[in-house]
């Protein structure tokens, strides 16, 4: 289902961001929003990677995949106890 | 846990171990299910202050408060954004929405790798003894990621970024998921920042064993652990009418059956669904079973279920024999009926019997404790195994640590079994996998931090792996209990960890974020794809880089057959690689040599003599394989040693045609 929402780890190259912003949470925001005005960020990464977690519809991901300063979109991974 | 500490030697050289000071300055991170705080493992008398440098958090949530810290448990953290927007709002009335531990998995690994002493531990007498995680002075700080739906990688990845902020010195990750490219795997991407920052990442190799490539955090700067046995068993008895007698294993604790021959039966003829023999819920006919001792057959449902599906139907007793995939490896649990696991054999026996006789008879006895067990370690079964299926260079799982029968501390929310009708309250629990090896290794690893502060998550475990050891006392080598043949480096990796002996290596083959970054652009890694896995800007230059080159602890030789490289069957191809030994002990003259001589190939090595006169020298070899080609998936193994008569630095070599 296209319209189903999954999760992404939006992994952010933060040599990219514009000077526009003096912070980066402000240029993760912006650019979720430039591309789906509904999502909500589920965590912001700050060292481990730059960027954040967010629900996505497949179109939504791709409109994001396409902005300036995207890596990568990492789908969720459901990891199990061994 | 008990006896595991005896086992790996630790009470033998207290000269060689670290103080408790130095101990007590060690942080473990493990990210599970949590923690329990009252559990005595998590006792603090005797702890020193918690380090000055700590930043970690004791956060508060549903059923637990800051309070539930203390010099032991100086971190918990809980992580559910991402399993909330997949699955809904935690329901509290089932899952405590904080660090407390509601499954039990979370307080076994974390006590095991840094839990307080505890006297008279045991499960219902069962591995009784004195419990003590392996840095029994280290502090624990415990990352809740897994929940009863799962464990999610936003969720991890959160926990990872703030362990590392926190300041632990040891990550310990007994979890799993798919395989994918490093740059996609979030555990991978977390472990590279966390090495950067100088901390050990230990992970579960994963429970997909006895099939080959079925390894999980295989990333070179990730430590995989895989499974062994201890000296330990829970023998059980089946008594069979026909005068013979087999021996499996058992926790069962309550009443005994009574002591004469009772009637029993094969599941797979007491029902009339598919899969029978399987005993899954609501498949047994009563009036087939009642009184009965019932035969199930493993696999399909839980090992415990089984028992609780024969006791509904009427059964009193349940033997639970292994198919085919399962084979000899024995499994103890804590039933909640009269049963004993059989291997295949024996199994395969009993159905012979009940189907020869009409008026079959069997009763199961239980005798406790078992020491002494020989031989042992073995390779347990489930124990994932190589080649790995990212990197075949890279040789994995590294080692094996105890993983079978492992008694630890336990939830007080479910009983042993973790079945709604086990309503058993322990403190301790006695659990199988890989998850319970990983967090072996993470204790250990702690112990060589806290006696070398100053040694790289990469010398630790070059330490860990070169000291680990493949043969028995007797001089064979190690066995692996899916085969009842020797093991090779594809199930043990460098072998059975020896902490004692890892504490003075010796040498160590080090290595660097930018060794590592070099591997991955010699994966032909773009810029992109390096700043994902790695953080960092790098771009690879036009010089030849070589995964050979990677100063691993262990070779993984790929040669390509001859269809492949398109030369005539004899066709010979070479393959050499480079590594760098560091000097971590006196100085001292070191030689080589190759064991065994593998008939395919040949192996040389140049030079074959290192002399090291100061402390942190460091001096390079080369070890050049050669071979003709071989049909595919031919296998060969040996072992390169470097001796200087008082310490031995061995790295497995396995070698395989593609």
């Amino acid at each position: 289902d296209h319209q189903e929402r999954r999760t992404y780890i939006v992994h952010m190259d933060k040599s990219h961001m514009p000077e526009s912003f003096t912070d980066h949470h402000e240029w993760y925001h912006a650019s979720l929003k430039s591309a789906v005005d509904t999502a909500e960020m589920l965590y912001a990464y700050n060292s481990i990677i730059h960027g954040f977690s967010t629900r996505l519809t497949e179109e939504e991901a791709e409109l994001l995949q396409g902005q300036p300063g995207i890596l990568a979109l990492l789908p969720e991974i459901r990891y199990q106890l061994h | 846990t008990t006896r595991t500490p005896e086992f790996l030697g630790l009470g033998r050289s207290e000269r060689l171990l670290p103080t408790s000071t130095s101990e007590g300055d060690v942080i473990i991170g493990v990210l599970d299910t949590g923690v329990w705080p009252e559990s005595k493992s998590y006792d603090d008398t005797g702890l020193g202050p918690v380090p000055s440098r700590w930043k970690g958090e004791c956060e508060q949530g549903t059923n637990f408060s800051s309070s539930n810290c203390n010099r032991k448990i100086i971190g918990a953290r809980f992580f559910c954004k991402g399993y909330e927007a997949t699955l809904g709002p935690i329901d509290e009335s089932v899952e405590n929405r904080s660090p407390r531990d509601d499954d039990g998995h979370g307080t076994h690994t974390s006590t095991t790798a840094a839990g307080s002493t505890v006297t008279g531990a045991s499960l219902f007498g069962y591995a009784s003894g004195v419990a003590r995680g392996m840095a029994s002075h280290a502090r624990i700080a415990a990352y809740k990621v897994c929940w009863q739906g799962g464990c999610f990688s936003t969720d991890i990845l959160a926990a990872m970024e703030k362990a590392i902020e926190d300041g632990v010195d040891i990550m310990s990750m007994s979890i799993g998921g798919s395989i994918s490219d490093y740059s996609r795997d979030t555990v991978a991407i977390g472990a590279f920042s966390a090495m950067a920052k100088g901390i050990f990442v230990s992970c579960s190799a994963g429970n997909s064993g006895p099939d080959s490539g079925t390894l999980s955090n295989v990333a070179p700067w990730i430590t995989t652990v895989g499974a062994g046995t201890l000296d330990r068993d829970f023998p059980a008895y089946v008594i069979l009418g026909n005068g013979k007698n087999f021996t499996g294993t058992s926790l069962y604790s309550g009443k005994p059956l009574p002591k004469k021959l009772l009637p029993f039966v094969y599941a797979g003829r007491a029902s009339n669904v598919t899969g029978g023999n399987l005993c899954m819920s609501d498949s047994l006919e009563p009036k087939s079973v009642a009184g009965k001792i019932v035969v199930c057959d493993r696999g399909g449902n839980s090992r415990v279920q089984k028992g609780i599906v024969v006791k509904k139907a009427g059964g009193v007793g349940m033997i639970l024999t292994n198919t085919e995939a399962y084979g000899e490896e024995l499994v103890a649990d804590a039933h909640l009926v009269p049963a004993a696991s059989l291997g295949q054999k024996a199994g395969d026996e009993i159905k012979k019997y009940i189907s020869s006789d009409n008026d079959a008879r069997a009763t199961i006895g239980f005798s406790g404790t078992q020491l002494g067990v020989q031989p042992s370690p073995v390779v347990a079964a489930f124990s994932s195994r190589g080649p790995n299926p990212i990197t075949q260079e890279i040789l994995k799982p590294d080692l094996i640590a105890p993983g079978v029968n492992i008694l630890a501390g336990w939830t007080g929310k479910i009983g042993p079994t973790g079945l709604e009708d086990d309503t058993r309250h322990i403190s301790f629990n006695i659990i199988s996998g890989t998850s319970m090896s990983c967090p072996h290794v993470s204790g250990l690893a702690a112990l060589v931090k806290a006696a070398h502060p100053e040694w790289s998550p990469a010398a630790i475990k070059s330490a860990l792996m070169t000291t680990a050891y493949t043969a028995y006392n007797n001089g064979k080598m190690i066995l692996d209990v899916a085969t009842g043949l020797p093991a090779t480096p594809f199930d043990y990796g460098a072998g059975h960890v020896d902490p004692v002996a890892a504490l003075d290596p010796g040498l160590v083959y080090d290595a660097s974020v930018d060794d590592y970054i070099d591997f991955l652009c010699a994966l032909n890694y773009s810029s992109e794809l390096i700043k994902q896995t790695t953080g960092r800007q790098f771009t690879c230059s036009s010089k030849a880089y070589s995964i050979q080159d990677l100063n691993y602890p262990s070779f993984s030789v790929a040669f390509e057959t001859a269809s492949e490289t398109g030369l005539g069957r004899k066709a010979v191809s070479t393959v050499k690689y480079t590594r760098t030994l560091t000097n971590v002990g006196k100085p001292a003259n070191y030689k080589a040599s190759v064991w065994p001589q593998p008939a395919k190939v040949q192996i040389k090595v140049v030079p074959e003599l290192l002399s090291f006169s100061t402390v942190n020298e460091k001096k390079s070899f080369t070890v050049t394989f050669t071979a003709n080609s071989m049909p595919s998936g031919t296998t060969s193994y040996a072992h390169l040693t470097w001796s200087d008569g008082k310490h031995t630095v061995t790295s497995p070599i396995a070698i395989t045609w593609t």
